[in-house]
C-alpha cells in the first residue's frame, strides 16, 4: 500500500475513508496542515497534479496522483480491506457503489437543507427521507445476522458505507427515527468506536434533535 | 432503448445542486 | 472470473459494462432472456436474491448474488481488466468512480431532460451542460498522450467511462459539440468499434442532431 500526502479540508467524510483505511493497514498518510479550501485546491502546483481541483486528493511519496475518494482509499488499502476471496472483493466493490450512487444522493438531499446549506424544497426532502428509510430498512435485514457487511471482518464495505451515514446520523436521524433499525444502529456504533476509526473522526456524537431549515 | 423504462430508473438529477452547496460550505469554514 | 446469469432490460448502459468486461475476459456471461423489467424484478424469487429489486443484478452458477453493475464487472473480470500494477488498480478505481460520480449526474441532467423523460429545467440544462464541457475538457487533455485511460490497454476505467458516455454521445452531443474534442473523440471511436465491444452494444449511432424537450 502507498503513503503519502492527502489534500481535504476538515471533516470531509470522504477524506475520512481514506484515513481509517490507512490505520487499518498502517498506510503512513498525512493530511497536508497548510492546506486551504477555495484556495489550495485553485492555485497552478495544485491544478498541475490534480487538474480538476477537487477534493480529496492524494499524492504518494513516489508523486503519484489520485483523485476520487474511493480510489485513494483503495490505493491505501492492504488486502483484507478489499475482501478476502474473489466474491467478497465483489460484494465489497458491491457496497462502495450502493454507499455513492443510493446513499450520499438520499443523505445529501435530505441533510444539507436541514443544515440550510441547500435550498429547503419539501417534497425533495420527503423523497430523500422516504429513501433514507429504504436504504436503513434494507441494511437492517442484510445485518441481521451479520457483524460486518461483507466477510468476518471490516473491509472497504463498512468503511465506506458508515462514512456515508456519517451526516444523517450526526445531524438528521433522531433517536425516535432509528429506533427501529436495531442491526444498523448496532453496526454503526461498532463501527465508529473501532479505536483506530476514533482516531480519524473523533468522538462520535448522534444526532438528539433533527436540524430543521433556517431561512 | 424504451423511454418508459429509462423514466422508472432512479437517477440523481440534482447532484450539481448539492455538489454546489457542498464546496461554498466548505470553503466558508476553511475561512 | 464467475460466469452466471445477468438479469437487465436491453440498452441498460450500465449492464453493458459486465458484459463487455465479460468479452474481454471470457467469463460466460448470459442475459436471461425471459426477464420483464417492472415484472421480474417485482417478484418474490427474484425480490428473495436481490432484496433491492434493482437491475442490472448478477446470480453465479455458484448461486452467489451481486447488484451494482460495478460490482458485477470487476466480478467477471480479468486481472488485465482491473489493472496491472497497485497504481493502476487504484486509476482504475478512480475512472469507475469518475464516470458514476461526475459523468453520470450531468449526462442524466442533460440526457434525461432532452428525451422529455424529466423534466425540464433551463438553468438545470445549461448547468449539465457546462460540466459536461468541463469533463470533455479535462478527459480531452488527459488523452492527449494516451491510447487508453489506464496503462497501455484496456480496462474497466475504459469500459466504465465510454459507457457513462453513450447517451450523450448518442442523443445530445452533435457534431459541433463535440468536434474540439479530438483526443475524447478518437479514444471513444476506438472502444465503441473494438469488436468484443460491438457484440455487446451493436454498431453506434452517433447523434447528429441533439434531441430537445418535447411537452
Amino acid at each position: 500500500m502507498a503513503s503519502g500526502t492527502l489534500y481535504t479540508y476538515s471533516n470531509n467524510s470522504r477524506a475520512y475513508k481514506a484515513l481509517i483505511a490507512a490505520q487499518y493497514s498502517g498506510a503512513d498518510v498525512k493530511v497536508d496542515p497548510a492546506f486551504e479550501f477555495g484556495v489550495t485546491n485553485k492555485d497552478e502546483t495544485f491544478l498541475k497534479k490534480f487538474p480538476l481541483g477537487k477534493v480529496p486528493a492524494f499524492e504518494s511519496n513516489k508523486k503519484e496522483y489520485l483523485t476520487e475518494s474511493n480510489a485513494i482509499a483503495y490505493f491505501v488499502s492492504n488486502e483484507q480491506l478489499k475482501g478476502s476471496t474473489p466474491y467478497e472483493k465483489a460484494l465489497v466493490q458491491q457496497f462502495i457503489s450502493y454507499a455513492d450512487n443510493e446513499i450520499l444522493p438520499a443523505s445529501h438531499a435530505w441533510v444539507y437543507p436541514s443544515l440550510s446549506v441547500a435550498q429547503f424544497n419539501k417534497l425533495s426532502v420527503e423523497r430523500a427521507i422516504e429513501d433514507v428509510k429504504g436504504i436503513f430498512t434494507y441494511l437492517n435485514n442484510y445485518l441481521l445476522t451479520r457483524t460486518y457487511l461483507v466477510g468476518e471482518r471490516i473491509t472497504l464495505a463498512d468503511i465506506s458505507v458508515a462514512c456515508s451515514l456519517l451526516q444523517l446520523y450526526q445531524h438528521v436521524i433522531n433517536p425516535e427515527f432509528r429506533q427501529p433499525y436495531v442491526n444498523v444502529n448496532r453496526w454503526f456504533d461498532t463501527i465508529v468506536n473501532q479505536p483506530k476509526v476514533v482516531k480519524v473522526i473523533g468522538k462520535f456524537e448522534y444526532c438528539v434533535k433533527s436540524a430543521e431549515f433556517n431561512q | 432503448m424504451s423511454l418508459e423504462i429509462l423514466a422508472q430508473e432512479k437517477v440523481w438529477l440534482e447532484k450539481a445542486k448539492y455538489a454546489d452547496a457542498e464546496r461554498l460550505y466548505y470553503e466558508k469554514m476553511s475561512k
